[in-house]
Order: structure tokens, then sequence, then C-alpha cells
């Protein structure tokens, strides 16, 4: 799975996630990536957010639209409330990581599994690549 | 507060026995291209859904991750691709799943969004729109890839051995081996 969070001039906010699935998937299975709200979801008021990992607790537990919701109805920092979803997701059993970007340009890549391939770039074109 | 965009590359199991320095420079690599190609949108002052499209296809291109050209095989040894992408200003969004001839989906999801009354279409409606969008449609081949190919005949023995042990089914927490991320 691959995705991107981006923020533009105009201080629009945009998502992306695209995937090949799981390996050897029966029956047709969809995990969370193209899911509005689960594994993709942006709101300028809130943030971009992108997930990748176990597909059916990113659903069930509606990740990325509960971290939007978290600063939304909580006040929560883009950061805060990104740590608070993928624990979620752990108490449940399920890992996996997310990243997010809030309008003001503040990012957040939370993930509790052994690794997650990240990468960011700031406005002045300054580049950090994460794996572990 | 001064990032414009942040990519990922999938989450899992990613061993530092199992990353030689030239995988490794091979991933930054990817990842820094991807970030460069998004950037460049945002300069131009582009929207940020060029440059996360612009960013997401450059990475669907590049074997090394599980989406698009890299994508891991089902069972049945096909490549069902899912992606979505949504308009924080509007509200918008778009996504595909379960196609298997588009060979970027996130420029599906977008035709999805900006040229469909729908969020989501599935399997072989999405490819029929994406055809008539112009879009890019190739032969399941050009996924494969020995890699991936390699990780499902590993995933299938892996699910053969459990079943012999009776515990073919893995409830969620019953530590799943995360080979699936790819």
């Amino acid at each position: 799975t691959v995705g991107a969070v981006a923020l533009d001039k105009d201080g629009n906010l945009a998502a992306g996630t695209s995937t090949g699935g799981m390996t050897n998937k029966k029956f047709g299975r969809v995990g969370d990536s193209p899911i509005i709200g689960a594994g993709t979801y942006a709101n300028n008021k809130t943030a971009a957010v992108s997930g990748t990992g176990w597909g059916e607790f990113f659903i069930r537990n509606v990740v990325a639209y509960d971290l939007s919701a978290l600063m939304e109805y909580k006040g929560l920092t883009v950061r805060d409330a990104g740590e608070q979803v993928i624990k979620k997701v752990g108490a449940m059993g399920g890992d996996g990581g997310l990243i997010a970007l809030d309008q003001k340009g503040n990012a957040a890549m939370p993930f509790n599994t052994a690794g997650m391939y990240r990468g960011t770039i700031t406005k002045d074109g300054t580049i950090e690549i994460y794996i572990y | 507060g001064q990032y414009v965009m942040v990519i990922h590359g999938g989450a899992g199991t990613i061993l530092r026995s199992s990353m030689t320095p030239e995988k490794e420079k091979a991933y930054r690599t990817a990842l820094e291209a991807a970030l460069k190609a998004g950037y460049q949108k945002i300069n131009a002052g582009s929207s940020s859904l060029d440059a996360v499209q612009a960013a997401i296809t450059m990475l669907e291109d590049n074997p090394l991750f599980n989406a698009g050209k890299g994508a891991v095989f089902t069972h049945d040894g096909k490549n069902e691709l899912d992606a979505a992408i949504m308009d924080g200003k509007s509200l918008k969004a778009g996504a595909v799943a379960g196609v298997t001839v588009i060979k970027n989906p996130i420029m599906a999801a977008r035709a999805v969004m900006e040229r469909s009354e729908h969020v989501m279409l599935i399997g072989k409606g999405a490819e029929q729109f994406a055809k008539e969008c112009g879009l890019t449609i190739v032969d399941p081949k050009y996924f494969y890839t020995e890699d991936r190919w390699k990780g499902l005949q590993k995933a299938i023995e892996e699910e053969a051995e459990k079943n012999k042990r009776g515990n073919g089914y893995n409830p969620p927490g019953t530590g799943y081996p995360d080979y699936k991320f790819g």
C-alpha cells in the first residue's frame, strides 16, 4: 500500500491511497484503502489522512475519519489524534500505520508495526525519509 | 508546521536483517522521487490533489511497493487493485476497488471523483469507466513480478501448513502473519 497527503499554496488538503491488497487474498476481499473514512480521508477543517495496515481493523475503527473527528470535536492535535487512533487499532489486535497532515503543515506518522516506509517534504524542499 | 507533503510506502514487518544496503537505498531513492514529484506540483501552484496523484502514480509505477506494478497476488494468482482520493476543500472523493487492468488506479479514483456522480466503482464496471475516460489499460501480465509471485507461493505453503495443524483460520490478535503487507 502507498499513500500521500498534501497541503497546497491555497491551504487545501488532499489525501490518496493505492494498494495491491493482501497476498493470498480470497473471495473478493477489499481492505480499507479505497474506503473513504477508513483508509483515506481529507477535510480542510482538520487533516488529510492515508492509512496502511490490517484493513479490517481500519474499516471497523473508521480510522481516517476518527482522526479527523478527534481533531474537530475534541480539539486534539494531528499528532495526538494519530497516536490515539493507532492505539485503538492495536487494542483490538490489529496493526498498521498512517500519515496525516493538518492545515498548518503539522505532520503525524504513527504506526505499531515493525516498520513503515515514510517520507516528508517541507515548504522549503527539505526531505526526510524514515523506514523504521 | 512546515510540512507540505507526507507519503508512505506501506507498513509491516520490515526486518533490518532482510533489508540489504542496496535495497534500502532503492526504497529511499523511490520515496524521495515521489516526494519531489508532488513537491514540484505544489511549487508550481497546482492543487494538493495534483500533488497527491503525482506522488502516488510514481509509487504505483515502482515494483518495490504493493500498489500498481508491484501489487501482490491474490490466492487465484491475480492482482486486484484498490485506490481512493479525497479533496479536503470540497469533501469530494473517488475510489475504485478490485480492478485488474488499470495501470494507475489512483488516476481512476480521481476520474470517479471528478467525472462521475459516484464515490466508488468496483471491478469490471470501474475498468469500463476508466477505459471510457481514456486512462491507460494494461494486460494483467503487466503486474507480474517474480518477487510477489514467490510471496504468494510462500503464503500458500504457510496456509497449507496451518491447515494441516488444524488452525487455518487465525482469529484477530492471534499473530496472523503480516506477510500480507507486501
